[in-house]
């Protein structure tokens, strides 16, 4: 095998710069790494242009089933619960996903299912006049469960299309929150037909290797349907996103690109990867 | 963890004498991969591996330490040093009041973590602490703070309705200096260090009210990206300290690390938790044991 191919170290180490500071992780680094390595010894790859195409499609086949478009309930009222830990924008995102039915022609409400941060109700009901949908609250320190029961009873009486469910943001560490949140999807899943439609892990694209662990213990205890990731207006590129599709099969169906309710985008896994090499 | 993966590359070094410079590689790469996955920056793990590279070449495996016990001592011993003293106080003003102003981006805990400081300087220091409510674009932000102050009994000073950030910063300060309030501290909106708008109004604060403390406070989860918003938001304002937040999550906080070597400045608290009471000072061995894994 003496004189066999070998890519450039060079190369390598900006490829491996690359992937890493878009936070892909070591893992996939690796795996693309030696796949690019095996494609190159073998003669498939003959130039640095070939390479660096190959790395691209790599990655594009990684997200392959990772893109998908909202779930809506045919028959009847969509219940949408939002989680994850503290301060990714879950509130925020509630405000740009009522957005976002409201302009489809949805009848959209909004539940405050936030009862423990300071001024958590006070947010959103300050989104829900922004966005122009009827917000259910209860007092701060309340019940999110009793929220949660109240608030369907009203959507379903008031014929809504969408229910969105914002929560308090909760450490995955935490099994007390955990089984508070579990308690909360309980509750939707027997007073709503089909509920939840959607379960939403809201991802901050700033976040690292961490957001692997977050999205295995969210979706040990709830059957998540989807990831946001927001913030990606920002540097950060949101690569991990690899390594959390490697360990949970959740699509990601909405990106947050700003703190207005119009910077929500739903998710499509080409332009991401533009962006992850501009 | 590491110490069983150096473990098992030294396994095959019984009865060396010295490292060889392939057995320190070999070592190191497991550093490196054990660095990059506590989200240690890229650059920062190159530089840094190279420097306890440096150390352990030539270096005579001690008697009383075994090859893996060796790295791990040089690498524990240079990220320890790397993170910094601990209990780095916040600096108090001859003059007062001491001016504090929080940094960072959008959700690291700026709000919870001023109300924490005001608490922590009035239990462990004495002081009479008075917040200011600069954030006036988010939602009910200015409520939050003012919830928090009120579960404290710790003054909030709120501007007028339209009143510019830096302006509610100076007269916020001049309240203070009147009413013998002796530490202020200035909540910010989150902002993005590529924001030229957003930048320039934290700019403005700090320029009218020359704050003596400006603290950057990082979300502990942060990956790569930690060191690109660090070094603008010290290039622009000159940090004086660093608060790591959500460190109650199971994050290695790698950022950190990135971030201290980069910007030099101290880690002076940490967040563990949404309590006001949970703010703790930095424990840089501890942060070196957590980011290792
Ligand atoms: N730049 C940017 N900021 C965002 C985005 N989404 C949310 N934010 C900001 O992030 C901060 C936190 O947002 P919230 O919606 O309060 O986050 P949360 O998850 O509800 O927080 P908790 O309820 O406290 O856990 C706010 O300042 C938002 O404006 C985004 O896509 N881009
Ligand atoms: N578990 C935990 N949560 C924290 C900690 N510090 C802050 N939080 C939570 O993180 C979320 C965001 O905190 P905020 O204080 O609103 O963050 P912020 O930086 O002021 O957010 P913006 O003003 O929107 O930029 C809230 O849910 C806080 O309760 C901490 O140390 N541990
Ligand atoms: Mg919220
Ligand atoms: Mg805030």
């Amino acid at each position: 095998l003496l004189g066999s191919p070998k890519i450039d170290e060079e190369l390598l180490e900006d490829i491996e710069e690359t992937l890493y500071s878009a936070d892909i992780g070591v893992q996939t680094v690796q795996e693309i790494v030696n796949h690019l390595k095996e494609k190159t010894e073998n003669g498939e790859l003959k130039t640095s242009q070939d390479i660096v195409a190959a790395m691209k499609e790599r990655l594009g086949e990684m997200l392959d089933e990772f893109e998908a478009a909202p779930v809506l309930n045919p028959n009847g009222l969509s219940v949408y619960l939002i989680v994850g830990i503290n301060g990714v924008g879950k509130t925020t995102t509630v405000a740009k996903l009522a957005s976002y039915f409201k302009s489809e022609g949805k009848k959209v409400m909004l539940a405050a299912g936030d009862t423990f941060r300071a001024a958590a109700i006070d947010q959103l009901l300050i989104w829900g006049e922004r966005v122009g949908v009827e917000v259910i609250s209860g007092s701060e320190g309340g019940d999110p469960g009793a929220l949660v029961f109240d608030a369907i009873h009203a959507a379903q009486k008031r014929n809504a299309d969408v229910l969105l469910i914002d929560t308090a943001g909760r450490m995955h560490v935490k099994a007390n929150l955990m089984a508070e949140l579990k308690k909360v999807h309980k509750i939707a899943s027997k007073e709503a037909e089909g509920a939840p439609h959607e379960i939403l892990l809201v991802l901050d694209a700033v976040t690292g290797q961490n957001a692997v662990q977050q999205a295995e213990q969210f979706s040990e205890i709830l059957p998540l349907t989807g990831l946001v990731v927001t913030k990606l207006d920002g540097t950060a590129k949101g690569g991990i996103i690899f390594a959390v599709s490697g360990k949970v099969e959740v699509p990601v169906k909405f990106i947050g690109v700003g703190e207005k309710m119009e910077d929500l985008r739903p998710f499509k896994s080409k332009e991401f990867l533009e962006a992850l090499f501009a | 963890n590491l110490s069983d993966k150096l473990g098992q590359v030294f396994s095959k070094l019984r009865g060396k004498g010295k490292l060889t410079e392939k057995d320190i590689d070999e070592a190191l790469n497991e550093v490196k991969i054990a660095l990059l996955e506590a989200d240690v920056n890229f650059k920062v793990v190159r530089r840094f591996t190279k420097k306890v590279k440096e150390r352990a070449l030539g270096a005579e495996i001690l008697k009383s330490l075994t090859p893996t016990q060796q790295v791990v001592k040089i690498v524990m011993e240079e990220l320890t040093s790397l993170l910094g003293e601990k209990r780095v106080k916040i600096t108090v003003s001859p003059k007062k009041p001491t001016i504090i102003l929080m940094a960072g981006l959008q959700g690291s805990g700026k709000t919870t973590t001023s109300a924490k400081l005001a608490l922590n300087l009035r239990k462990e220091e004495q002081k009479n602490p008075m917040l200011v409510a600069c954030d006036v674009y988010r939602p009910a932000a200015v409520k939050q703070l003012q919830v928090l102050g009120e579960q404290l009994s710790v003054k909030v000073f709120a501007g007028e309705k339209g009143e510019r950030p830096a302006d509610i910063a100076a007269r916020a300060v001049e309240f203070a200096r009147n009413e013998n309030f002796d530490t202020v501290i200035i909540d910010t909106a989150g902002r993005l260090h590529i924001d030229e708008q957003m930048m320039g109004e934290i700019k403005e604060i700090a320029d009218k009210v020359k704050p003596h403390e400006v603290l950057l406070v990082v979300d502990a989860m942060t990956g790569q990206d930690a060191v690109n918003m660090a070094t603008e938001f010290n290039e622009l304002l000159s940090l004086t300290g660093i608060i790591l937040t959500k460190l109650d999550g199971d994050a290695r906080g790698g950022a950190a690390l990135s971030i201290r070597e980069v910007t030099g400045k101290p880690v002076k608290f940490v967040g563990m938790g949404e309590k006001a009471s949970q703010l703790e000072p930095f424990h840089p061995d501890r942060m070196a044991q957590r980011i290792l894994g």
